[in-house]
């Protein structure tokens, strides 16, 4: 119902929205747009769920995940589970530009990033520190694990499936419904 | 989390999307984000689309490739959006996810799986019609 040029996405994340916009109007192409509005909520840790210092993991790292897809070539880059690299689009554009590849992640991802001149650093940041702190100091609650021991729902980690205490003979026997969650 | 999508003025799309995605996650774990066809999808043929919510049951449906083929098929971006919710709503009735999609008309629409908490869904979109960016809300189904 509007006509183009169109910049949509999700969540109120204004800046975002400019970016993109001013990339369109400066002559950048629709991928140029996209990286460039995703890169500045990595910036401003749009809402904590974008960019570095944000949902840390049960060992209290924040990782990220991105990806940048050209709808003309369908060449796609993506990265996941990035290790202290905060511009993941950024890498995610470099994977699409200089790879045959679509996906890449983790700890090996880290180091293609490092080649494309990417700075390696701490993506923890006191918000991330203590957020992941007071959920320890909960019991580790929520957390993403079914089916374990000890109960999830209750306590921390480390959990192992009940077939490998069954098979070491421990005392411990399952009882009831464990699960915790839907 | 942050998904994009591009229409350029001579029609060509992109989309995209970033994110540090879920809260105490099990170190590994990746979710829908960087997934084509789950977390973003786009093909100049038929439009562009991108999600947000629980990636982990979300990429299951790969929703964003999903509302692109509905659009190929015709359907408004509005209702390939709440198509694509309405297929996961019923395996997973109380998922939390948001779907935003775009033809390459310009034409664009969004949609949500409404839960106590979660009623309407807001999205920023900037065209040649709003001389800035603006915010917008869509009513979850």
């Amino acid at each position: 119902s509007s006509p183009l040029p169109l910049v949509l996405h999700t969540w109120p994340f204004k800046n975002a929205t400019e970016a993109a916009w001013r990339t369109l109007a400066s002559g950048g192409s629709a991928l140029d747009a996209v990286e460039a509005g995703c890169a500045q909520c990595e910036r401003e840790q749009c809402d904590g769920t974008v960019g570095f210092g944000g949902s840390p993991d049960e060992s209290g790292e924040t990782t990220l995940d991105a990806m940048i897809m050209d709808g003309t070539t369908m060449d796609v880059g993506a990265v996941g589970d990035l290790r202290r690299v905060k511009n993941a689009v950024g890498v995610a554009r470099k994977v699409l530009e200089h790879t045959t590849h679509t996906l890449l992640v983790g700890e090996s991802a880290t180091k293609f990033a490092e080649s494309m001149g990417f700075v390696n650093e701490d993506l923890s940041t006191d918000a991330s520190r203590a957020l992941h702190s007071d959920w320890l100091a909960q019991s580790c609650q929520p957390n993403c694990w079914r089916n374990v021991t000890p109960d999830p729902s209750k306590y921390c980690g480390p959990y192992k499936p009940p077939s490998i205490l069954k098979q070491d003979g421990s005392a411990y026997k399952e009882t009831g419904d464990n699960y915790g969650h839907d | 989390t942050i998904g994009m999508v591009v229409i350029h003025k001579t029609g060509h799309t992109a989309a995209g999307t970033s994110t540090n995605g879920l809260k105490f996650k099990i170190p590994g774990r990746v979710g829908d984000s960087p997934i084509p066809g789950a977390g973003a999808y786009a093909d100049d043929a038929a439009g562009a689309a991108a999600a947000t919510g629980d990636g982990d049951i979300m990429m299951r449906f790969l929703p964003s490739y999903q509302a692109v083929e509905y659009m190929r098929r015709g359907e408004s971006p509005t209702v390939a959006c709440q198509k694509v919710i309405s297929r996961i709503q019923k395996y997973f009735p109380k998922f939390f996810g948001a779907v935003i999609c775009a033809n390459v008309t310009g034409s664009y629409g969004a949609a949500c799986n409404k839960l106590p908490a979660f009623t309407q869904f807001r999205f920023m979109v900037s065209n040649s019609l709003t001389n800035q960016p603006k915010e917008e809300r869509v009513n979850c189904i």
